[in-house]
């Protein structure tokens, strides 16, 4: 793994007090390899190995450590630095209903996600309304009407095919309904279909949510970081949620995504079930991007 | 890619990050550009034109020499469709099956999803769309009852090809790997050389966790060929390369859209072209 690859970089600096500039390097250029073998953007790469050689350079080796040790705890001390920092809880509206928007590429996990959160708010004791405002996939308003009843909360029915419409009369339903939360499932689509973007802004516009979250795979790769930066910019969200986490993706776009968008990665889906859905922790995620 | 003036040490870093931009992987790359830089010691290349036609010809050679044809001599045949979760499999049968009705051949489908949430329901509009009849059982059921009972059928009604629609899973849950395999087992038990065909369809944002994926489907139950989808992104599916290299697996078809008609078959020249 990374520690040993560094370890045999830094074998020749027993003895020596301080990191130096060209043994530093040499360390970094296996941080380099291994963090783009984990799918981080190579631009956030560059950027990132920038900024730990600037920290590691000079300083003194702690006895308490080997000297690839310290350069991998200055790694990993800044790979969370990046992921966390910002709060990562959800906003629940002081006046209800809390609407919350799922939007991303095709397949990445939105429609199942709805059904983890449903269940998690419902577990809280609250109202919570489904909404499937993805009319054009086959059997997309069935899939999440059975999450709806394997969950044990109302799916909203609606004989409209415009999800802008649809949005808008849950959203105006859940208030005379007194729900708590309002989780409006949409259709995967391309950032750059400019047509199904300003659909999505169209439905943030009428329905005004307090969380927009964007729902990308795990194991996507280079692409994560122009996808996030687009619907961030076309649409704006406040928070990721990383799912399929439970395979053996190192989540490198993780990274990315937070670097280029400031975004928080707010939840990580762990599973197919809906109980599989957890908190994100910075310092678990760092661990497993380095390897 | 910009070429400037001269191959400088900048001109193959720009030429190693878009490489790496495109998910070719570290180890792809650096075997591209190794080729590149002996060439370029022996003056064999003298110009950024002619790197960026030697660096075409090596990622073709990778792709090339591989048989992207469906075997579909035996009737019925069957055609096998796997992959992670959320990839496009459902979608891709449909589409595949909409190709095979239009050479003249008699499809049926096996909804052999029987996990996750509407996954019949999905499949059974895609043979509507088609107007082929799908084998389903109730959700919960026994994915191996559903292609046994398909296969049944297929026979019975003198069907050319039955494709087998299965729930998506991460490779590394040996339990979902061994059912697939028991899906499988059933298959060649009640027809000998059966599944003629196993898809691994393969999303093309995936970064470097593909080659891992395709390795484990593949050495878990054969796979024949790949099914890339979601090219009308913006990903370049560069993870291919490795896999084609290293696992001797062909892509087959490329899916460029969500609708019946967005297949097309894999061309090796055109997929290096857009790459770059
Ligand atoms: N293993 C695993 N599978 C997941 C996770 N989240 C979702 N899935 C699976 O991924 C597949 C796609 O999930 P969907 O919820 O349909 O994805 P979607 O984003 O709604 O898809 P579209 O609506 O077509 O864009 C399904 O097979 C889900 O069961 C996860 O955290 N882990
Ligand atoms: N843009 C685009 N979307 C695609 C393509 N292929 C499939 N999709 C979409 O990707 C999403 C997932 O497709 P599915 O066919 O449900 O994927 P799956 O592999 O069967 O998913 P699971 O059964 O849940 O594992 C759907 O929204 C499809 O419309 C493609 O080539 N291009
Ligand atoms: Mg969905
Ligand atoms: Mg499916």
């Amino acid at each position: 793994a990374l520690t040993g690859k560094l370890e045999s970089v830094f074998k020749k600096l027993r003895g020596r007090g301080v990191l130096k500039e060209d043994d530093v390097k040499e360390a970094l250029r296996e941080v380099r390899l291994a963090l783009l073998e984990a799918d981080v953007n190579f631009k956030v790469v560059k950027e990132f190995i920038g900024k730990v050689q600037e920290r590691a350079v000079g300083q003194d080796i702690l006895t308490s450590l080997t000297p690839g040790q310290q350069v991998i705890k200055v790694v990993h001390d800044e790979l969370v630095g990046l992921l966390g920092g910002k709060q990562s809880k959800l906003h629940l509206s002081p006046n209800p209903p809390t609407v919350i928007m799922m939007v991303g590429l095709q397949g990445s996990g939105k429609t199942t996600t709805a059904g983890k959160l449903a269940k998690n708010f419902k577990k809280d004791g609250r109202k919570v309304l489904l909404v499937p405002a993805d009319t054009r996939r086959p059997a997309a308003i069935e899939q999440l009407k059975t999450l709806a009843r394997q969950v044990g909360v109302d799916a909203f029915a609606s004989e409209s095919r415009d999800p802008v419409a649809i949005c808008r009369d849950a959203k105006a339903w859940a208030e005379r309904s007194l729900y708590d939360v309002v989780i409006l499932d949409t259709a995967g689509r391309l950032q750059i279909d400019e047509l199904l973007m300003e659909e999505l802004r169209q439905i943030k516009a009428g329905v005004k949510p307090q969380e927009v979250l964007f729902v990308a795979d795990a194991m996507t790769g280079q692409e994560a970081v122009n996808i996030a930066e687009a619907f961030n910019r076309e649409i704006g969200f406040d928070g990721v949620v990383l799912t399929k986490l439970d395979g053996d993706a190192r989540g490198g776009a993780a990274l990315s995504v937070k670097a280029v968008t400031g975004k928080p990665v707010k939840f990580t889906g762990m599973g197919e079930k809906l109980d599989a859905l957890e908190p994100f922790f910075p310092d678990r995620m760092a661990s497993r991007i380095l390897g | 890619l910009v070429l400037g003036e001269k191959i400088d040490e900048s001109f193959l870093e720009e030429l190693e990050e878009a490489l790496i931009a495109s998910d070719v992987g570290t180890k792809t790359a650096s075997l591209v550009l190794t080729d590149l830089k002996e060439r370029f010691k022996r003056n064999e290349l003298s110009s950024p034109a002619q790197v960026r036609e030697r660096l075409k010809q090596v990622l073709f050679e990778i792709l090339t020499d591989r048989s992207a044809a469906l075997s579909l001599s035996a009737t019925p045949s069957v055609i096998l469709v796997v992959g992670v979760n959320g990839t496009g499999k459902t979608t891709t049968i449909g589409k595949l099956a909409r190709r095979l009705q239009g050479e003249g051949k008699k499809v049926m489908l096996a909804a052999a999803d029987t996990f996750r949430a509407a996954a019949a329901e999905q499949l059974t509009v895609w043979g509507e769309r088609n107007g082929i009849p799908v084998v389903k059982h109730k959700e919960g059921a026994d994915p191996g009852a559903v292609a046994f009972d398909a296969l049944a059928a297929a026979k019975a009604r003198g069907m050319d090809v039955l494709i087998v629609d299965t729930a998506g899973r991460l490779h590394t849950k040996s339990n979902l790997m061994e059912e697939l395999k028991k899906v499988q087992r059933i298959l060649a038990r009640e027809l000998p050389g059966a599944p003629q065909e196993t898809l691994f369809v393969l999303d093309a944002t995936t970064g470097q966790n593909a080659f891992a994926q395709a390795k484990t489907f593949h050495q878990a139950i054969g796979v024949t060929g790949i099914v890339l989808t979601k090219l009308d992104g913006t990903p370049k599916g560069g993870i291919v390369f490795a896999i084609n290299k290293e696992l001797n697996l062909p892509v087959k078809f490329i899916g460029v859209g969500e609708g019946i008609d967005d297949l097309k078959d894999f061309d090796p020249k055109e997929f290096v072209e857009a790459l770059l």
